[in-house]
């Protein structure tokens, strides 16, 4: 999970 | 998303259009520097890996394929185009990128979240955004002249970091484990490499004189 929302930004 | 992640990202995009209005409606490069901005193209191009796989919204997708465009095409602009790779000033332009590229993707094999190949490529994408503004550096302050625009569009790249610092404070205290040390560490380093510029910018617009950095 920490991954996947670290890749929500650009 | 908060106020100061979408003010970061509109500043970046407005770096990025203030570029091109420079390069596509003057027809000049000067002062920019080609090594900076292929840098940024394969930042782009290394982390935007998943834009096929993984959805996440409407808007991160369009921004994303609005960085990969307009860097690759102001590449392509100082390269090839046949007025404005006139302006390039290539004998100023010496940086070398493997200085910079073979360092961040030796970090981003050692240190990563999680050792596969999209996550090592987005880790280097963030170690290698973080020094890819040095030739551009280097440049301002070998060139004696810097025009308006090359200074805005230096000004808005560092004030986009300096905004995304505090979208992470933000997130850090409303959302629940958000953690990223290396995306913070590396983000953090990228932002204060702007400090020094920062400095000459406020002091030349403090005074109203021409921006110039000492050699």
């Amino acid at each position: 999970a920490a991954i996947v929302s670290q890749h929500d930004e650009l | 998303m908060n106020i100061f992640r979408f003010a970061g990202d509109m500043t970046h995009l407005a770096s990025v259009l203030v570029l091109l209005l420079k390069i596509h409606t003057i027809k000049s490069c000067a002062g920019i520097s080609l090594k900076t901005q292929e840098l940024y193209a394969l930042v782009f191009a290394t982390r935007y890996l998943d834009l096929f796989t993984d959805y996440i919204s409407l808007y991160n997708t369009l921004m994303k394929l609005i960085f990969l465009g307009s860097s690759f095409s102001i590449v392509w602009y100082i390269r090839y185009h046949k007025i404005v790779r006139r302006s390039y000033d290539k004998d100023q332009d010496t940086f070398r990128h493997y200085f910079l590229v073979l360092p961040c993707l030796l970090l981003a094999l050692l240190i990563n979240e999680k050792f596969t190949f999209r996550e090592v490529m987005w880790t280097f994408s963030l170690y290698l955004e973080a020094v890819a503004i040095l030739p551009q550096l280097v440049l301002l302050q070998r060139t004696r002249n810097i025009d308006n625009l090359t200074g805005q569009y230096v000004f808005l790249l560092g004030a986009y970091r300096a905004l995304y610092i505090l979208n992470w404070i933000y997130r850090y205290f409303t959302e629940p484990h958000y953690v990223h040390w290396i995306t913070w560490i590396s983000g953090l380093v990228q932002t204060l490499l702007y400090a020094d510029f920062f400095y000459y910018y406020f002091q030349s617009w403090k005074n109203n004189v021409k921006l110039e950095l000492p050699a």
